[in-house]
C-alpha cells in the first residue's frame, strides 16, 4: 500500500513543485515506485518533469469532475520508476465546478485510492491556496509534507495552514499527520535564513526534516530541461540534500 | 481621481506583495497619496507594513462581506503618505462566502470606488490564485500590473493569467488595460534570468518595463522590520530599483 503525501502549503513560491518532483524522483532512485499528481492547475509538476501539456488529451480534471479512472491519465517521466498524472489549464475549471459536486472534497481520495496499490509513494503537488483542490490532496493523503522558505514572509501563513489540516483532520479525513516541515532556499550567508530556521524548529518541534535544501540555481535550472536534478545534475548540492532528504522519509516509515 | 492597479499573477512567489509596498512606498516619496489594499488573506502587505495584525478589530474581510466602508478600516503606515487597508485570516472565509453572493465580482470595487478622490495611486496585493479575491481586484483596476519571476516556471502561468484578463475584460470590466510587466528577482550571474527576460520582452512587446529588479537580499530583510526598503535600506540596490520604476509608472500617466 503505497503511501500518500500532500505538498501544501499556500504560501507561493516556497518549493512546493521543486520538492515533489526531486524527492519523487530520489525515492526512485533508490528503486521505489514513484507518482506525482499535479493537483495544481499551472501545470508546474508536468512541465517540469518534462511533459509537453498542450499534446494532452487528458489530464487530472478528467479525473476529478468526469470520474475518467486515474489509471488512464498516467505518462512515465525519463526517470525510471517514476509516474506523473497531469495538469493542464482545464484544471483551473476545477476549483469553480468543484463547490456544488456531491461529496466534491473526496474526489481525489476515490481516484488516488484506485491506483494506491501499483506505487511505493505518491506526492501530490498543491497549489498555492487553500481551496478545494488543495482539500481534496489533504482528504486523499495519510500525511503532509509543508516546504518552507527562509524568508520572513513563510512564518506568517503557519497558522493559517495549520488551521486548515486541524479542519482537515477534524472533518474529513482523521487520519492525516504531518510527515514533516522542510526548510527550503536557505542561504547561509544571510542572517534572516538562520533566524527563520530557529523559528520553524521551535514552531514544529521534533518535525522538522534534518536535510536543509540549500539555494542552489541548478535547481531552478533543471526545470527548463524537463529533468530531475538527479538528471540534471547529479553532483549538484540540490540532489545531495534531496537525496538525504529521501533517505531521511525512508527511515520515517 | 486616484489610479487602481490589481498587482496580480497566480504564480507564487513572484513579488506581487514586494512591489505593491515598495512602488507604493516609493510613489509616496515623491509626494503622492498612496494606499495599499491588502487583498490576500496571508495579509503579507500588511505585516511587510508594521501591521500588527492580531489587534486588529476590522478588516477588509468586513468591508467586502459585511460592507463596512473602506475608510474604516485603512490605516497609516511609517511611511508619510502611504496608508494600508489591512487584511487578517478573517480574509480566508471571503473567498467561499463570495460564490453566492450578490455582484459578488463587485463588491471590491464597490467599497474602493468610495475613497479613490483621496489618493493618486491604489495598488490592490492578490494572493497567487485566479479566483474570487482576485477577480475583484480585477473588477476593481484601471489598470494590472505583472510581476514575474526571472525564472523557467514564471513563463508557464502566462497563458492562463491572460485568458482571465481577457474574460475580466469582456465580463467584468472592458477599461481594464495591463499597466505593465515587471521582471522581478534578476539574477545576472545565471544564464536562465537573462533567459527569461528576453522570451518576456518577446511576449509582450513595448509592455516591459525598463526597471528590472535584481535579487537582493535586503527587500527580504525589510518586511521582517516592517519597513519599506526605502525606509529599511534607502541606499540598497532594491530601493534604487523600485525608485525607478515608480519614475516610469508617472511616466505612463
Ligand atoms: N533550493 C532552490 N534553490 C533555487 N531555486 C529554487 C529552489 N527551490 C525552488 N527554486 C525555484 O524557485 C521557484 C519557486 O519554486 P516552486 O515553483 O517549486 O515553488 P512552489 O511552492 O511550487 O510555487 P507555487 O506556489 O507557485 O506552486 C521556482 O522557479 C524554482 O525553480
Ligand atoms: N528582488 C528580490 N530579491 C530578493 N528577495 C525578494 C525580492 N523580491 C521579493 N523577495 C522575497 O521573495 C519572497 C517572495 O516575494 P513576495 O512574497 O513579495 O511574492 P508574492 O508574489 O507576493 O508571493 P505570494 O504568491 O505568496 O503572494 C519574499 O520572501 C520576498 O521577501
Ligand atoms: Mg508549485
Ligand atoms: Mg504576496
Amino acid at each position: 500500500m503505497g503511501q500518500i503525501i500532500a505538498v501544501a502549503n499556500q504560501k507561493g513560491g516556497v518549493a512546493k513543485t521543486t520538492t515533489a518532483i526531486n524527492l519523487g524522483a530520489c525515492l526512485a532512485e533508490l528503486g521505489n515506485k514513484v507518482l506525482i499528481v499535479d493537483n495544481d492547475p499551472q501545470g508546474n509538476a508536468s512541465s517540469g518533469l518534462g511533459i509537453q501539456r498542450d499534446n494532452l488529451s487528458q489530464c487530472l480534471y478528467n479525473v476529478i469532475i468526469e470520474g475518467e479512472p486515474l489509471e488512464e491519465v498516467i505518462l512515465q517521466t525519463e526517470t525510471p520508476g517514476l509516474k506523473v498524472a497531469p495538469a493542464t489549464i482545464q484544471l483551473a475549471g476545477a476549483e469553480i465546478e468543484l463547490v456544488s459536486a456531491i461529496s466534491r472534497e473526496h474526489k481525489l481520495k476515490r481516484a488516488i485510492d484506485s491506483v494506491r496499490d501499483n506505487f511505493d509513494y505518491i506526492f501530490i503537488d498543491c497549489p498555492p491556496s487553500l481551496g478545494l483542490l488543495t482539500l481534496n490532496a489533504l482528504t486523499a493523503a495519510d500525511k503532509a509534507l509543508i516546504p518552507i522558505q527562509c524568508e520572513y514572509y513563510a512564518l506568517e501563513g503557519l497558522s493559517l495552514l495549520m488551521n486548515t489540516i486541524n479542519l482537515v483532520q477534524k472533518h474529513l479525513n482523521p487520519a492525516l499527520e504531518i510527515l514533516g516541515v522542510l526548510l527550503t532556499m536557505f542561504d547561509a550567508r544571510t542572517n534572516l535564513s538562520i533566524q527563520v530556521v530557529d523559528e520553524v524548529k521551535a514552531h514544529f518541534p521534533g518535525k522538522v526534516f534534518r536535510s536543509i535544501i540549500p539555494r542552489n540555481v541548478r535547481l531552478s535550472e533543471a526545470p527548463s530541461h524537463g529533468q530531475a536534478i538527479i538528471s540534471y545534475d547529479s553532483k549538484s548540492r540540490g540532489a545531495e540534500l534531496y537525496r538525504e532528504l529521501a533517505k531521511e522519509v525512508l527511515e520515517l516509515e
